[in-house]
């Protein structure tokens, strides 16, 4: 579970960084879903 | 210095990612992998959908499957436009009752000693 | 990168057999840019659903539109 917190973390500032460079807003399931199917991956 | 989240991550990560039990969807989970021809133990353990945790559905959205969605910097594989041409073939053969147009297009050129 | 050459380290050695198993720095080096390439494509092409359906937010239906196709694509 502490990986995982870490994947998310790390996928989470990624995710804010490009939502910040198209201004658009990411919900916070949608960045869990991408931390879920990277992890996963 | 390790792998692990510092305190000053682990704040933030609590504070902007962390999935609540207070919310509506608490927990993201992706669907098992199934190969029905491997019928392995596991394979009965068919998830039952509990509240709060959404399983991400990769056919929920199958009607939309038969475009190719716009890429950024990674384009489509071959696999992915074979995936997209079978599915535009099954939305043509959708409508279809009884005559399969496939059976129909393909049957003239079929010799059976090809295949006996 | 954002992917720290330990945590890639540790995702790796998840699924090695063998716990001694050593990756060189190179190879962690591109496995982080594989990963980070792999959340901005399904972040961007998320972003693209929900701007061609006119929402001002990204939701779990967008990134599930265009998943089949990203996970063929990698």
């Amino acid at each position: 579970q502490r990986l995982k917190a870490a994947v998310h973390y790390t996928v989470g500032c990624l995710c804010e960084e490009v939502a910040s460079d198209k201004e658009v807003q990411l919900s916070k399931q949608t960045i869990a879903a991408i931390s879920e199917v990277t992890f996963r991956q | 210095k390790d792998w692990f989240l510092s305190e000053e991550e682990f704040k933030l990560w609590n504070r902007l990612y962390r999935l609540r039990d207070s919310d509506e969807i608490k927990e993201i989970t992706l669907p098992q992998v199934q190969f029905l021809s491997f019928q392995n133990e596991d394979n009965g353990l068919t998830q039952e959908p509990t509240t709060g945790i959404h399983q991400l559905s990769l056919s929920e959205w199958r009607l939309w499957q038969d475009h190719p969605f716009p890429t950024y910097q990674v384009d489509h594989s071959d696999r992915c436009h074979h995936f997209i041409s079978i599915m535009q073939m099954i939305e043509g053969m959708r409508h279809e009752e009884g005559e399969c147009s496939y059976e129909l297009e393909i049957k003239p050129y079929l010799q059976m000693e090809d295949v006996s | 990168s954002c992917w720290s050459q330990e945590l890639v380290s540790k995702l790796l050695h998840l699924h090695f057999k063998d716990d001694k198993t050593k990756v060189s720095g190179d190879a962690l080096l591109l496995i982080a840019q594989l990963l980070k390439v792999f959340v901005v494509e399904a972040t961007v092409r998320s972003i693209r659903q929900a701007q061609a359906e006119d929402l001002p937010c990204v939701d779990v239906e967008q990134l599930e539109k265009v998943l089949p196709q990203l996970l063929l694509d990698f």
